[in-house]
């Protein structure tokens, strides 16, 4: 869901 | 992706291949924490769970891989190998790392973005991993002389989590990413635990002496 930091990160 | 971070990712991955070359050049592990080593396997297997539910790029899936991989190896190193487990300072490492866990994941239980298990142990990994260079420091107080490759390794680590400082801040005001509270603070304590020492190695490669902390 949009509300949810991106875990595209290490 | 940006520039910080790239530096960051870069720098931990320099970081770890430093150890490892360390070790397996000089089958010496003097000087490095094994608890700060299992503390980073547990951050890396809470954290990257979504190695396997989530694609995001080649790119991260294949540091996960090799942080996992690298962490373990060391560990794997230190504990088994005939010659390297000899030279680990058991008897200056005895920072009890398994107390720092507990408290990690109640924390991650009661502050979180959302109360599902990835995200919960998501959390865990960045509480945990802001602490987890704390036997390590400690061990290095207690070591007199510290070697360049155990200093540079340690000043490597600490640099990546300032570099993600950077990003975190480059990413909220250009991309207009939302807050995260969470990755913010526990960066900034992380980083915030190496400031003396980076004070010390800062001032030993000015001074172009031997890296001292105090004890």
């Amino acid at each position: 869901n949009p509300k949810l930091p991106q875990k595209d990160e290490l | 992706m940006n520039i910080f971070r790239l530096a960051g990712d870069m720098s931990h991955l320099l970081s770890v291949i430093l150890l490892l070359l360390k070790i397996r050049t000089t089958k010496s592990c003097a000087g490095i924490s094994l608890k700060t080593q299992e503390l980073y396997v547990v951050v890396f297997l809470a954290r990257y769970l979504n190695l396997f539910t989530r694609y995001y790029s080649f790119y991260n899936t294949v540091m996960k891989l090799v942080f996992i991989a690298t962490s373990v190896c060391i560990v794997w190193y230190m504990r088994f190998h005939k010659v390297v487990k000899q030279t680990y300072n058991k008897d200056l490492d005895t920072f009890r790392h398994y107390v720092v866990i507990p408290p990690c994941f109640l924390l991650a239980l009661l502050v979180h973005h959302e109360f599902t298990v990835m995200e919960v142990l998501w959390t865990f990994s960045l509480y945990l991993e802001a602490v987890a260079i704390l036997p390590q420091l400690i061990l290095l107080q207690r070591t007199r002389n510290i070697d360049n490759l155990t200093g540079n390794y340690i000043f490597l680590l600490g640099a990546y989590r300032a570099l993600y400082l950077l990003n975190w801040i480059y990413r909220f005001f250009m991309e207009k990413a939302q807050a995260r509270w969470i990755s913010w603070i526990s960066g900034l304590v992380q980083t915030a635990l190496y400031a003396d020492f980076f004070y010390y190695y800062i001032k030993s490669w000015k001074n172009n002496e031997k890296l001292k902390l105090p004890a």
